[in-house]
């Protein structure tokens, strides 16, 4: 199985 | 105040339906230029940015930024009282906490009026890098449905792959494994079956098919849909809209074994 990523991990936050 | 016309109710009611599985409650951004909704799921992993031009509607006013907090059930509860064929109207006040919709038969006979109770949303804005993307493919969107649909049987993900020669869906499961392969065609006689492909370098991603299948639920809006791809990062899936903006949504790669 492979591992979930989250947006917050590419996109800047504001 | 907004005011917006929009000369069928079935536009909106296609919007409310390819958002509302992945998104329970979101502003409305509504100034001169027109609305956009971002919103993300309540995981994190997928993304839904929608444009609809100012242009778009007849006749379009917003004078000043209105975010129009809106729960979708609640709103898909009024739609649902909007003939597919009705003109629509939604006016709002600048200090007001509702939003007004209209719906008018087309000869005018008739005049539905409901209000929706509006919410205070705390919304993140994420920002989102202009990225050129390593391999951009464009492809009918009834059959990309009919893809995540038919790959959903074997696996909750699904692998894409892009070559030049074409693009490539697999999943595999329990049951076994299966793939569909598009290749760059072809379709001559018919420009919205044809599948096309930019492309800078292969790629490879894994991804939740349980996304996508929400993402599908805005076949009904546009003949095409547009995947745009690179190694490692969220994909961009984006379903144009005839003259008003467009539907895109972005999902996170799955990593790693």
């Amino acid at each position: 199985s492979s591992n979930q990523k989250s947006l917050d991990d590419f996109f800047n936050g504001s | 105040m907004l005011e917006a016309r929009l000369p069928q109710a079935k536009l909106l009611k296609s919007l409310l339906e390819a958002i509302k599985e992945l998104v329970v409650e979101c502003n409305f951004d509504c100034n001169d230029s027109g609305i956009a909704v971002q919103a993300m799921d309540s995981s994190h992993v997928a993304l839904v940015a929608l444009l609809l031009r100012a242009d778009g509607f007849d006749p379009y006013r917003c004078d000043r930024n209105l975010p129009l907090g809106i729960n979708l059930t609640s709103l898909n509860k009024i739609l649902k009282c909007a003939g597919n064929e009705d003109i629509l109207t939604i006016k709002a006040s600048d200090d007001g906490d509702v939003l007004n919709l209209v719906f008018e038969s087309k000869d005018s006979d008739r005049i539905s009026e409901y209000e929706l109770k509006l919410m205070d949303i705390d919304s993140e804005h994420l920002g989102i890098p202009d990225t050129q993307y390593d391999a951009v493919v464009s492809m009918s969107s009834g059959e990309f449905q009919r893809i995540c649909r038919d790959l959903s049987q074997i696996s909750d993900s699904i692998v894409i792959d892009v070559t030049k020669e074409g693009i490539k869906f697999s999943a595999s499961g329990e049951v076994g494994n299966g793939s569909v392969t598009l290749k760059q065609s072809g379709s001559v006689d018919r420009e919205d079956e044809a599948t096309t492909i930019e492309l800078q370098q292969a790629v490879s991603l894994t991804f939740s098919l349980k996304y996508f299948q929400y993402f599908t639920k805005a076949t009904p809006l546009s003949s095409r849909v547009v995947l745009s791809m690179s190694n490692d990062v969220p994909i961009l899936v984006e379903y144009k809209l005839d003259n008003l903006g467009y539907v895109r949504y972005y999902l996170a790669p799955k990593i790693g074994d």
